[in-house]
């Protein structure tokens, strides 16, 4: 229904750009509807603005800050409707040590909603689990899951 | 609805019985390139109800079995479960007062699939609505990001990603 | 044809000129996400011929100059210039015994572009034949791997990986 | 003509089979002709068999082990036909550390052929290079590139 978008939207819009400046460190961004006269159809795009840079077409943007673009507005939707767990494959691959920091943090902050599946590469990310699982092949070709971290929550 | 264990056997390269249990907070999965990593996500998905073998790196549900190794044979069939806590309610009448709900995806190699709940055979259509009861299902696209698809949303037309939104709502 | 320098200004995000000496074997750029490392590929493209701002992410070449940022005004030029070692020979004959050759190319706000060898104005044509003669254009697209894009050969159809062997052929 | 990509193929083929198993530290993959028959129009798929594991649809394998065997195919390509330089933006992204390792050992070698310009955020990739050019914005929005650090080759 017309209703239930607009709220809907109105909720993603906010949150976005309350969760894109804490992963930038500053910055803007904001949603925006391509047609706010036909809320029915409707698309939706992204306006970013990463900090310190002028606004330009999205697709200027780093591979580093599209993907951070990304998590911002997944994350977004994500505490519009949060889920009972949520699972990200390696969406860290491209940031640098610093965004991977922010990354992890806002992971470890989502993680008070829901819980957080992590599979990652990276260390940062690694060091903000509660519970650390390592996969191995020891056996080529088959897989052995080895070595529970346990951090702060008792399994 | 929380996820407290995932179970799986024979699926991928998953051969031998594995279990994770899975706490509150942040759950981390490490390892080196093709160790499986990503086939835990594909087990979940599987195990939600996903239909297609696409959606899961395959061309065919029989690649989702165990296919041998060096050392191993073939195995018969996929098993796969996840064990969630019941604190919404939001379920089967028959399962209402189960402190825990334990769904069962099973394929066998020659294409005959079983589902249960809590040990009871039930189809794929009961298992698919009880995680759409939850909010987790094929319609929820953004709680459960693939490997490499983290950019589709940046990259998607306007219209796409009005669809995610609406979804959400 | 050995490539012995990258000079930029005014391109995307190098407001300043900027010089890049490059030697033999393996020359590595690093940097924070989003510092300007994939726009020094993007301007080195775009010196060897690219004709469409989609492939360098933009909407349209005005987007290729200097756009401002926090601190400073846009710019009203863009300018790239690559400086090759010509041991190949295979070059216009008015420059066959020069020892290096600069290509420049260079773009206003008002859309009109202007391309030199070795400060001669020629046209954009001649500067794609010239790196069509080396094997770096737009035909070799196994020489430039952009972001995101190594997992194209694998992803392709096998129609599409056979015409990226044939145009090395 | 027919001939002329018959022969290509068959080099590309066998760069690819002796390559891949550098990358994988084992394991086989070869090219095939989707139609031999039909030179003119035939289409090329890629076989790929990691160590240890069993042949499969390629579309199984992980992220990190399509990035390796996609870096494999064209390197192979580049070795058939080697243009001046080659520019690789981030495709080690996806690798972890023992694959990196092998990515940076098969860049160095590539290098005796022509110049390698490779665009990366991670540690053994950079220690291979003999020059290092850090890229940064200290001033937002403005490049600058700084710290050329020189390896084996004066420049
Ligand atoms: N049915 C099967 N039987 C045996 N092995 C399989 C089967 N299906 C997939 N595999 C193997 O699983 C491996 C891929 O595992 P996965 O995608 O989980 O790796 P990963 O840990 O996510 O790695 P990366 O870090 O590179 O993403 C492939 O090498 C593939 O051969
Ligand atoms: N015309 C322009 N004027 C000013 N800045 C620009 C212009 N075009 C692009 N940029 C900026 O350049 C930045 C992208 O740079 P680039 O893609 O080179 O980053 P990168 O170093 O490759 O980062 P990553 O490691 O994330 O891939 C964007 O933030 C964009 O705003
Ligand atoms: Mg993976
Ligand atoms: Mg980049």
């Amino acid at each position: 229904s017309r209703e239930l978008f607009d709220e809907t939207f109105k909720v993603v819009d906010a949150e976005f750009q309350r969760i894109f400046p804490q992963l930038f460190r500053g910055g803007r961004a904001r949603l925006e509807l391509t047609d706010p006269e036909n809320l029915l159809e409707t698309g939706v795009d992204i306006i970013a603005q990463p900090p310190g840079k002028r606004l330009q077409n999205m697709n200027l943007l780093s591979g580093g800050e599209k993907a951070l673009t990304a998590v911002s507005l997944i994350f977004a939707i994500f505490r519009m409707r949060p889920t009972p767990f949520c699972i990200l494959d390696e969406v860290d691959a491209p940031l640098d040590e610093a965004n991977e920091s922010r990354f992890a943090e806002a992971v470890r902050q989502m993680s008070q909603l829901s819980q957080m599946l992590v599979i990652t590469h990276k260390r940062r990310t690694m060091e903000a689990a509660d519970t650390l699982y390592g996969v191995t092949m020891e056996e080529p070709g088959v897989s052995k899951v080895v070595g529970v971290r346990l951090g702060n929550t008792p399994v | 609805m929380k996820l407290l264990r995932i179970e799986l056997v024979g699926f991928k390269s998953f051969r031998t019985k594995t279990g994770l249990e899975i706490g509150d907070g942040v759950t981390t999965i490490v390892g080196p390139n093709g160790c499986g990593k990503s086939n835990i996500v594909d087990a979940i998905k599987w195990c939600i109800g996903a239909q297609s073998a696409k959606d899961l790196r395959g061309k065919g549900m029989d690649e989702l079995i165990f296919a041998g190794s060096e050392t191993h044979r073939a195995m018969g069939m996929a098993e796969v479960s996840l064990t969630m806590q019941n604190d919404r309610g939001d379920v089967p009448a028959a399962f209402r007062d189960h402190a825990e709900i334990k769904v069962t995806r099973r394929l066998y190699r020659d294409g005959e699939s079983e589902y249960e709940l809590n040990g009871s055979k039930v189809r794929l259509r009961d298992v698919q609505e009880l995680f759409l009861g939850t909010g987790v299902g094929s319609r929820e696209a953004y709680s459960i990001i693939e490997q490499g698809r983290i950019g589709f949303i940046v990259s998607a037309r306007p219209e796409e990603r009005r669809l995610i939104i609406e979804e959400a709502a």
